[in-house]
C-alpha cells in the first residue's frame, strides 16, 4: 500500500529530525 | 482544510495546549491576550521568564486590545532577549511578528510567528528533552508543522 509506505517514511523523517535535535543538546546557557 | 499560512498557528496552538496553562488557549482570541503564552514561557525557563516579569503581564485584559498589545510587546521583547542573551542565537534574520495585528485581530499568520519563537525557546532551553519528547507524542501532522517551524528558526543558526 503506497499510502502506508509514505506514512512510514514520513514517520521516519520526523523521528530522525527530533532525535537529532535531542542529541544536539543545544540549550546550555552561559 | 486550512491553508499553510494558518496551519502554523493552528498546529502551534495545539502544541501550546500541552503546557496545561491556567489561562485558556483553545482559540486565537484566547491566545491573543498573551496570558497563556507568558505562563508557558514561565514553565520553559522560570529563571528568565520569572515571577517579576510575569507580574507585568495582565491576565484580565478582556477585549481591550491596547492591554493585549502591551502584554504581547512584553512577551516578544523578552523572547527576543532570550535568544540573544541566553541562547546566544542571532535571530535578526527572522521576521518578527506584528503584535498589533495579533492584539487587534488575533491575526493567525502573525500569531504563528510569535508561537514559533516560543517553540524555539522550548526546544533549546535546559529542559529541551522534555519538550521535544512531548512533541514526538503529538499527531504526525502537528509534528510535521513543528519540524518545519524549528528548521526555519535554525536556518541561520550557524551564522
Amino acid at each position: 500500500d503506497p499510502n502506508m509506505k509514505a506514512g512510514a517514511a514520513n514517520e521516519g523523517v520526523l523521528a530522525n529530525f527530533f532525535n537529532s535535535l535531542l542529541s544536539k543538546k543545544t540549550g546550555s546557557p552561559g | 482544510m486550512e491553508n499553510s499560512e494558518t496551519a502554523l498557528a493552528e498546529s502551534l496552538i495545539i502544541w501550546l495546549q500541552t503546557f496545561n496553562t491556567p489561562a485558556p488557549c483553545r482559540t486565537m482570541e484566547e491566545l491573543a491576550t498573551g496570558a497563556a503564552m507568558s505562563q508557558a514561557l514561565h514553565q520553559i525557563d522560570p529563571t528568565w521568564f520569572n515571577e517579576a516579569w510575569m507580574g507585568r503581564i495582565k491576565t484580565d485584559v478582556e477585549d481591550n486590545w491596547r492591554l493585549k498589545m502591551s502584554n504581547l510587546k512584553k512577551i516578544l521583547q523578552k523572547v527576543v532577549d532570550y535568544y540573544n542573551e541566553v541562547l546566544s542565537q542571532d535571530i535578526s534574520y527572522f521576521p518578527l511578528p506584528d503584535v498589533s495585528l495579533v492584539a487587534e485581530h488575533s491575526e493567525p499568520v502573525e500569531m504563528g510567528r510569535l508561537l514559533q519563537l516560543i517553540l524555539g525557546c522550548a526546544v533549546r532551553c535546559e529542559q529541551q528533552q522534555e519538550y521535544i519528547q512531548i512533541i514526538m507524542t503529538m499527531e504526525e501532522s502537528v509534528q510535521h508543522v513543528v519540524m518545519k517551524a524549528i528548521q526555519e528558526l535554525m536556518k541561520k543558526d550557524h551564522s
